[in-house]
């Protein structure tokens, strides 16, 4: 193909990324590193900042008093000023340490009902950024639901890491910063669920993808020729090669200086896999020890024999 | 193909979140 059509194919790739998808890598990092000026996000980093914002987790908008009044509770209290950024250094880390034994009943299975609520909708997004992929709903119908429902948890991983640094990550559209210590403080199996994610997010950061890059990396995920069970694997397999080329033209000319940088992208494609069918496997293990705990139909549909 | 309901349902339609 042409390089203006691979150029075409990069920007409408991103408008689609742009306006299905609410917090951009760029508003994220501008609220990590404290440049959005006194919007700046609830920390969660104990059980009682835990309560005090339990009942905004997933709200897109935050009251402006309650959350302000609160924040500056949480930055008073414990002398930390603004957000912990990644560069800050700070002893924000060991916060939210040493209270695993306090961890109430059911405040991990109500956290978990606030993340698949999130991942639901999330799901919802992925699927429509995945339409507006050209020729993607022009593939056999089944073909689509397989795309789908093998990609969507890679996507959202890759989603993830723009949210976090090393010491926690934004939920609630920005709104919210959950430490990385706290969720480690959460009861097992619970508190082993966000770090590999953590581990991969830090490094993939590295990478410094923008957000019309990883408009095109995530397209690539979604159509991968080799999930298992397609019944029509020559348009996918078309559709992910014209993808490709957009994206290696797109590194080289949004990122120059940086070598090899599309081969480190495909490489990460690799650890993802082993990421998610830990993550599967740790819900079924949910499922089987959690008797109180409910999971979502949507979610339960794309994990159900998926690894 | 109900075994995959709702992926197939956001598929076809705009499925608005409170749908879900």
């Amino acid at each position: 193909p042409e390089a203006a059509d691979l150029r075409a194919l990069a920007r409408h790739l991103y408008e689609a990324y742009l306006k299905y998808f609410p917090l951009t890598k760029a508003k994220a990092r501008a609220i990590l590193s404290g440049k959005t000026g006194e919007k700046v996000p609830f920390i969660i980093h104990d059980m009682k900042s835990l309560i005090e914002g339990e009942q905004f987790i997933n709200c897109k908008q935050i009251p402006v008093l309650e959350h302000q009044k609160q924040m500056s509770a949480v930055a008073v209290g414990h002398g930390v000023s603004g957000i912990p950024a990644a560069h800050s250094g700070s002893d924000f880390g060991s916060l939210g340490s040493g209270i695993g034994g306090m961890t109430p009943d059911g405040v991990e299975l109500r956290l978990f009902k606030s993340y698949q609520s999130r991942s639901a909708e999330a799901v919802r997004e992925v699927t429509e950024f995945a339409k507006s992929i050209p020729g993607f709903i022009d593939l056999d119908l089944n073909d689509q639901v397989t795309l789908l429902k093998y990609g969507v948890i890679e996507v959202l991983i890759i989603m993830m890491s723009p949210l976090m640094n090393k010491d926690g990550t934004l939920i609630s559209y920005g709104q919210i910063f959950m430490t990385r210590e706290f969720f480690k403080s959460l009861r097992k199996p619970f508190c082993q669920m966000m770090e590999p994610k953590f581990e991969f997010g830090v490094k993939f950061n590295t990478l410094e993808l923008d957000d019309s890059d990883m408009a095109l990396f995530l397209a690539v995920i979604i159509l991968s020729g080799d999930r298992p069970g397609l019944l029509n694997v020559k348009p996918i397999e078309q559709l992910q090669e014209t993808v490709l080329h957009s994206l290696e033209l797109q590194l080289k000319l949004n990122h120059p200086d940086s070598l090899q940088l599309f081969a480190k992208l495909l490489q990460k494609m690799t650890d993802l896999r082993q990421i998610v069918t830990d993550h599967v496997h740790l819900i079924e293990l949910l499922k089987k020890t959690e008797v109180d705990m409910l999971l979502h139909p949507l979610l339960q549909e794309i994990i159900k024999d998926l690894y | 193909k109900e075994k995959h309901k709702i992926l197939h349902q956001l598929l076809q339609n705009s499925t608005s979140p409170g749908d879900l």
